[in-house]
């Protein structure tokens, strides 16, 4: 791809957040 | 079914969908969903963001699923 290493280091930290934000709200409809 | 709206569904299915290491573009969005405003749009952006099912990626413009790969 044409990304550079910093944006793929971003891309991977917001993923990784994001996860975070979906594991949050699931375990908070148990 | 999953707790979206129709909006917000049709927004997740094109993100997901979309191969682009930068993930999409709301223009894209927009130019797939030329029936839906930019503001319903970004809305449902929003929403999915917070809910974690997406997130930004080079820029506030562009969107990835957490579901993909």
């Amino acid at each position: 791809s044409g990304l550079t290493e910093e944006q793929k280091r971003r891309i991977e930290e917001n993923r990784q957040k994001a996860l975070a934000r979906r594991a949050e709200r699931l375990a908070a409809q148990q | 079914v999953n707790g979206l709206t129709a909006h917000q569904s049709q927004v997740l299915n094109l993100i997901k969908n979309c191969p682009d290491a930068e993930g999409m573009s709301l223009q894209e969005l927009k130019f797939q969903l030329h029936n839906i405003s930019m503001a319903t749009i970004k809305q449902a952006v929003e929403f999915l963001s917070s809910e974690g099912h997406i997130y930004s990626t080079v820029d506030d413009d562009h969107y990835k699923s957490t579901d993909a790969e």
